[in-house]
């Protein structure tokens, strides 16, 4: 349906964002390390199911690749920088101070409780739901710290809450065409929309009035 | 059930 396609769209437009700008300007400026890092573990914990050979079409098998390959290539990136703009760089990691220790361990322990399957895929599969449901806070962390936000942090954050937001009437649509509910991914889904509306709210009071960009 | 453990969206 048209909100899952625009959804995966937006999805693969903010990565791709980020990517170009990095590449481009060679500025890490404001980007989370943890925040990438901890979406490495989402797309790789999520795809495991690549390895199956059990492919369901080219479509998901080749946007599944290209987020893996994707956010690979982001840290790649990030670490060039270290050694291209050390300074630059060792300021970006001063800022990014979120402990992602209390992201993972609990979002491990609401895997073994909530799952379809005590199985190993599909722990892994519902792991890389709640983990991606709060993997933007390191990122949102550093920006309330620091105040403000550069135009790739904005424009990289807005993509990710679009495809997020476009999730949700996929779901609704699936239910009534389809008859489907998969109360997992919707809950995280909600969750992590949850959370980037709070950003979202702050990125509208900033444009609207013009007021300096923070974070509750 | 079954149908749930596709996983068919990214």
């Amino acid at each position: 349906n048209i909100f899952r396609i625009l959804g995966d769209l937006s999805h693969l437009a903010s990565i791709v964002i980020l990517l170009r700008t990095v590449q481009k300007t060679r500025q890490v400026d404001g980007i989370s390390l943890k925040t990438q890092l901890l979406y490495v573990l989402v797309f790789c914990t999520r795809y495991l199911d690549l390895l199956t050979f059990r492919w369901k079409s080219v479509y998901n098998t080749l946007m599944k690749m290209v987020f893996i390959g994707a956010s690979v290539r982001v840290i790649q990136l990030i670490q060039e920088c270290k050694t291209r703009n050390a300074v630059a760089y060792k300021d970006m990691m001063a800022r990014d101070t979120f402990q992602i220790k209390y992201l993972v361990g609990p979002c491990a322990i609401l895997a073994l409780v909530f799952n379809y399957k005590f199985t190993v895929l599909e722990l892994c599969w519902s792991f890389s739901l709640w983990l991606e449901s709060v993997a933007i806070l390191p990122q949102l962390f550093m920006l309330s710290r620091s105040g403000k936000a550069g135009t790739l942090t904005t424009h990289y954050i807005f993509a990710l809450g679009l495809y997020r937001a476009l999730y949700i009437p996929n779901w609704i649509w699936r239910y009534y065409t389809e008859g489907r509910l998969e109360k997992l991914s919707v809950f995280t889904g909600l969750l992590q929309t949850a959370l980037y509306s709070d950003f979202f709210y702050i990125y509208y009071k900033k444009v609207i009035k013009g007021a300096g960009f923070e974070l509750p | 059930e079954d149908k749930l453990l596709e996983h068919d969206e990214l």
